[in-house]
């Protein structure tokens, strides 16, 4: 996280620390499932590219539950037992970030608290969240001042109308040829030095849904170009909410 | 002497006869017939030397080691002994004739010619069921009961019920086997009312059909000899009942009525060689065997229908209140049936009522329960309640709600009779910690 602040142990009790091809994070839905991005599994470009889900399972970490990464080691991971990862993501795309979504299944259900809390899903029919300026809120323990962080971080973004990312993408498409589907928003400042950044991948983008008086996920950290140097891109959950729920309501 | 032939008849002559006897002669026959006769013998023709008392010549008659006469003369003589038409007759199968003659025949120097005598015999039926033919005085009658003579001999026979025993004499009560199979009858003492006879050993069995119950009653008079001191001394009435003493009776106390309860009872009446008692008499009736009246343990049982009476193959059923259990010892029973046997008893005894249990409730993971009735336990109608560890879970109760009540099934139910306890479910996006942005 560039531009944020150090979150306080309970801000942010969804957010997961993930060690999969290196940092990464996550959100927790319900009290077993781990919402992240596709890419900190498969990235793109990754030399493993013979290695099954079930290894890839079995070798994951995930840790929930502190907002200091040693003290979160400390607490031991949680065992995942299952990944699905989106049909649509393609990791040999090295430009295209669409379908960046995966969810971990874990063994073992965590037990709730002050610190472990999961997050909501947006309503299916509700798009004012990914309005141009709607302010959003990301959590990492990615990079900081090219530092990989020790603590948890947040910044405050606000989601920018899809024409604006469209003409910025566009300003910089002669160097970096990245897809911009209809499954990704793009939230940020152009000038402004506040964005997420590598080691943040997989964590989300939160709103505070005043109606309901709870935090609502609306975005996955997916990819940039560069940290702070414009808008970062966040994959769309809305756009997942189905494949999200055929497989959690699966128990 | 000379042995007569045992012929049925015959005849006997002197010496010589029918010319004149010989001086100095002695002769003896002794006549015999078949036993169960008697001899009848009769002179025909006598004539002997008649004297003073017979004293030289005679005819000896003997029978039954009595001397049955002595005889002489002639028929109309004044001295002597003529015989005439009288009629000899033995008691026994015996006769002795004896002949004699002295050395002359003479009157006043004449000799006269006396042709001697002619007997004849014949073997006569003896009536031995006669009383005057008893033998003795001081011996019995020839038959205890019944006397029948027939030529040659007698036979003896007895009354209903009475056996004539191995001496061809005497009569006794054949009373060993006596069986009863009616449903209801009489039975007595042999001769009841009059006094019954000595050394019997009589059994009297009566057998029904099993679930029936045989009833006594005693009919007056009741008289069996006693003694005040000692217990049936002598004669001794004994009433068992499927081999169990119901008692020994005697006296002038008469038992009543007795209701054995068995289908099987078997009286005994011992009598010794004396006595002068009237005997008994039962009256025996019978009715379905009874069962004792069920009784439950406990205020939780229910004895359907229930009857003032029951008796042979009727039958009971139990149920217990709601929210309670048959049991049998550590057995759950779906239903209870108690069926009275042959016997008398139950063929199962009876069963008690427990409070249904529904045992611990399940527990709720991220929750708990906490029992809303007291005292907190898990017996019927027990309620409990499920929370949530709040504000973490957040509890789903489908369409019942969080109160569970133990029912009667032994299962935790909610108001909907459902089984299915809540969930504790993940409260989303509600961090009790969150971000606050104060400075602006």
């Amino acid at each position: 996280i560039l531009g944020g602040k150090a979150a306080r142990r309970g801000n942010f009790p969804w957010q997961a620390l993930t060690g999969i091809h290196g940092r990464g994070g996550g959100a927790l839905l319900g009290d077993r499932w781990i919402l992240t991005a596709a890419h900190t599994i498969f990235p793109k470009g990754s030399g493993r590219k013979n290695v099954s889900l079930d290894q890839l399972a079995e070798e994951a970490n995930v840790f929930l539950g502190h907002t200091n990464v040693e003290e979160l080691h400390k607490m031991g991971n949680h065992p995942v037992r299952r990944i699905l990862i989106h049909p649509d993501y393609n990791p040999k795309d090295e430009h295209n970030f669409d379908g960046d979504i995966a969810l971990l299944e874990l063994k073992h259900p965590v037990t709730l608290g002050p610190t472990v809390l999961p997050i909501c899903l947006p309503d299916t029919t509700n798009t004012t969240f990914y309005m141009d300026g709607h302010m959003g809120y990301v959590s990492g323990f990615g990079v900081e001042k090219n530092f990989i962080s020790n603590d948890l971080k947040y910044v405050s973004l606000p989601a920018i109308a899809r024409e604006k990312c469209q003409r910025w993408l566009d300003s910089k498409k002669r160097n970096i040829p990245v897809v911009f589907s209809e499954n990704m928003f793009c939230a940020g400042f152009l000038t402004v030095k506040r964005d997420t950044c590598q080691g943040d991948s997989g964590s989300i983008f939160t709103v505070f849904d005043r109606e309901s008086g709870r935090w609502v996920a609306t975005g996955i950290v997916s990819w940039g170009i560069g940290c702070a140097e414009g808008y970062g891109f966040y994959t769309k959950i809305l756009n997942y909410l189905d494949w999200i729920k055929g497989i959690v309501r699966e128990d | 002497s000379s042995r007569v032939p045992r012929k049925l008849f015959g005849e006997i002559t002197s010496p010589g006869y029918p010319k004149p006897y010989p001086n100095n002669n002695n002769s003896i026959w002794n006549i015999q017939v078949p036993k169960g006769y008697v001899v009848k013998l009769t002179f025909r023709y006598f004539d002997l030397e008649p004297s003073q008392s017979c004293f030289y010549d005679y005819v000896k008659v003997k029978a039954d080691k009595k001397n049955l006469g002595r005889y002489c003369g002639q028929l109309g003589s004044t001295t002597g002994n003529h015989p005439g038409r009288k009629e000899f007759v033995s008691k026994g199968n015996r006769m002795h004739l004896a002949f004699h003659s002295d050395f002359s025949n003479e009157d006043n120097g004449t000799v006269i010619p006396y042709r001697g005598f002619l007997a004849y015999y014949q073997a006569v039926d003896l009536d031995e069921c006669d009383p005057k033919n008893a033998p003795g005085d001081d011996e019995a009658p020839q038959c205890q009961h019944f006397c029948h003579n027939y030529a040659g001999g007698y036979f003896c026979s007895c009354r209903t019920g009475y056996q004539l025993q191995s001496d061809h004499h005497s009569c006794k009560v054949e009373c060993s086997s006596e069986l009863f199979t009616e449903a209801s009858g009489y039975l007595s003492s042999p001769e009841y009312p009059r006094p019954y006879p000595e050394d019997l050993r009589c059994n009297y069995s009566i057998r029904l059909q099993k679930g029936l119950s045989i009833i006594l009653k005693f009919l007056e008079p009741f008289e069996i000899d006693d003694h005040q001191q000692v217990h049936c001394p002598y004669d001794q009435l004994k009433i068992q009942a499927r081999g169990r003493e119901i008692g020994e009776f005697c006296g002038k106390k008469s038992p009543g009525r007795i209701e054995t309860n068995s289908n099987e009872v078997d009286i005994l009446f011992l009598t010794d060689e004396s006595g002068f008692s009237r005997g008994w008499k039962i009256h025996y009736t019978s009715q379905k065997i009874r069962c004792p009246q069920p009784v439950p343990w406990d205020q939780f049982t229910i004895i359907r229908d229930l009857q003032p009476v029951y008796q042979f193959q009727d039958y009971f059923v139990v149920s217990c209140k709601t929210g309670y259990n048959l049991m049998e010892g550590n057995q759950k029973l779906l239903s209870f049936t108690a069926v009275c046997q042959a016997d008398g008893t139950w063929h199962q005894s009876m069963p008690r009522c427990e409070i249904v249990n529904c045992g611990s409730p399940s527990s709720l993971t991220n929750g708990a329960f906490s029992y809303v009735s007291k005292p907190a336990n898990n017996t019927y109608q027990s309620v409990v309640t499920y929370r949530c560890n709040e504000p973490y879970y957040q509890i789903v109760t489908g369409t019942g709600s969080e109160r569970f009540t133990c029912s009667a099934e032994g299962t935790w139910l909610d108001e909907d009779g459902q089984v299915r306890i809540p969930a504790c479910l993940p409260v989303c996006g509600k961090p009790v910690n969150p971000i606050t942005e104060v400075q602006r």
